[in-house]
């Protein structure tokens, strides 16, 4: 469902220019729960970006759901992430003026599409996030946060969620609630889902795991253990 | 060198009213390594901001230093801030608009104080920040600008660092090596160090773990062993 062909991108000039990624190429399949994993700086949550079409490659050529998103023009990339993607950024990327609810709703606010409310109410409950849906983001503990971000990327049901460290704020307990639900959206739902993650342990959710180092890929694990 | 007297701190009105510390009472002495562990949304950044004087608390008192803090003006509470403590936030905090270097000497540069060169060379180094220096945070992967939270707070050899989740956004390996540095900073250099962790293994650095619930203290472990 999403595929990296040789990919590689640059960032800054001269004393800040960064081989952030360099020809990387990796297929990610319907269903399937991949983790990814390397040293912090390794191009993970840029690898992340270029895949989801936030972010362009200096080379090579990325793919969604069989459409070649390099070269696409940002109001087709806005259409297309709006009804495939689901995103939980790193820094969760809340709007400071809005409630959790209305965090969470707000891509679908945006589609003009209507909240499925039984959904809506399930991934509320496994989140633990009922009690604090008026609050706004800065009246919400970090790992609060981390959850809203979660609920609005599975919201919308996306063919392709990616999770960028979906469980670094979290305690253990709520962690794994995150984890099962990820994995069951694989499992059940047939999403993909492509999660960085530095914990042992969150990876081992996953059918597998790439490794980046230095901004390639240094190697895969099948059906990891803890 | 810090000390919570029976604390406790509501947020909010109404619908948004949460009771974030009940009656918390702790210690922590110099040269003391500390963990503070909880579910997510137990009070433990909250704990950490009273106890720094970040945030005011609405009854009991705190005490760093043998001085009482509770009641202390803004300029007063700002300046013994600045000579006594670092705080590593568990969002980090830095300034967009200046690059990593300049970040992690602004509490020095506010205090009008000299950088020691050998030390900031010291830190730098065991965090892998060398080649990131003049890149801005937005330049910098989630990793690195923990790091450079982390340099900032430890550069002015504070009588006591508040860390707030400092491993969250790292790999292993670098995780190891903020752990490592603080507990040296607490038994080399007699700091009192008090870090929120989720992580066992990171709570495994720490002489004895504060375990937090629902704004309460729910109990201490003594050595703890991952
Ligand atoms: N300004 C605020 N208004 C209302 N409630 C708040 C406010 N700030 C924090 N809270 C609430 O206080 C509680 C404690 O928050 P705190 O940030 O201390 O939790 P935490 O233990 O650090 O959690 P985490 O592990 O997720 O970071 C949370 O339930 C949060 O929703
Ligand atoms: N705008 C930019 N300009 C210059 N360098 C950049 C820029 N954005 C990212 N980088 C660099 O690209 C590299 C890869 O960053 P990336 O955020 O992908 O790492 P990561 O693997 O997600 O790390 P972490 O585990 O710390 O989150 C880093 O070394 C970073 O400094
Ligand atoms: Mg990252
Ligand atoms: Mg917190």
């Amino acid at each position: 469902a999403v595929a990296a062909q040789n990919i590689t991108k640059t960032f800054g000039t001269d004393d800040t220019k960064v081989a952030a990624l360099d020809e990387v190429s990796v297929t990610f399949r319907p269903g399937e729960f991949t983790a990814i994993m390397g040293p912090s700086g390794s191009g993970k949550s840029t690898l992340m970006h270029c895949l989801a079409g936030l972010d362009t490659v200096d080379a090579g050529q990325v793919a969604v759901n069989s459409t070649v998103i390099t070269g696409m023009s940002d109001n087709d990339l806005t259409k297309l992430r709006r009804s495939h993607i689901g995103f939980i950024f790193q820094a969760f990327n809340l709007v400071p003026t809005l409630n959790a609810k209305d965090n969470i709703v707000l891509p679908l606010d945006l589609a003009g599409a209507k909240v499925d409310q039984d959904w809506f109410d399930q991934i509320i409950a496994t989140l633990g996030l009922a009690d604090r849906l008026t609050h706004k983001p800065h009246q919400l503990s970090g790992g609060q946060q981390q959850r809203v971000a979660v609920a609005r990327a599975l919201l919308t049901r996306p063919a392709v969620v990616f999770a960028d460290e979906p469980t670094g704020a979290l305690d253990s307990n709520t962690g794994a609630e995150v984890l099962a639900l990820l994995s069951r959206s694989a499992r059940e739902m047939g999403q993909t889902i492509i999660m960085v993650t530095h914990d042992p342990h969150a990876a081992s959710y996953a059918d597998r795991v790439v490794l980046l180092k230095d901004g390639g890929v240094l190697g895969h694990l099948e059906d990891p253990t803890a």
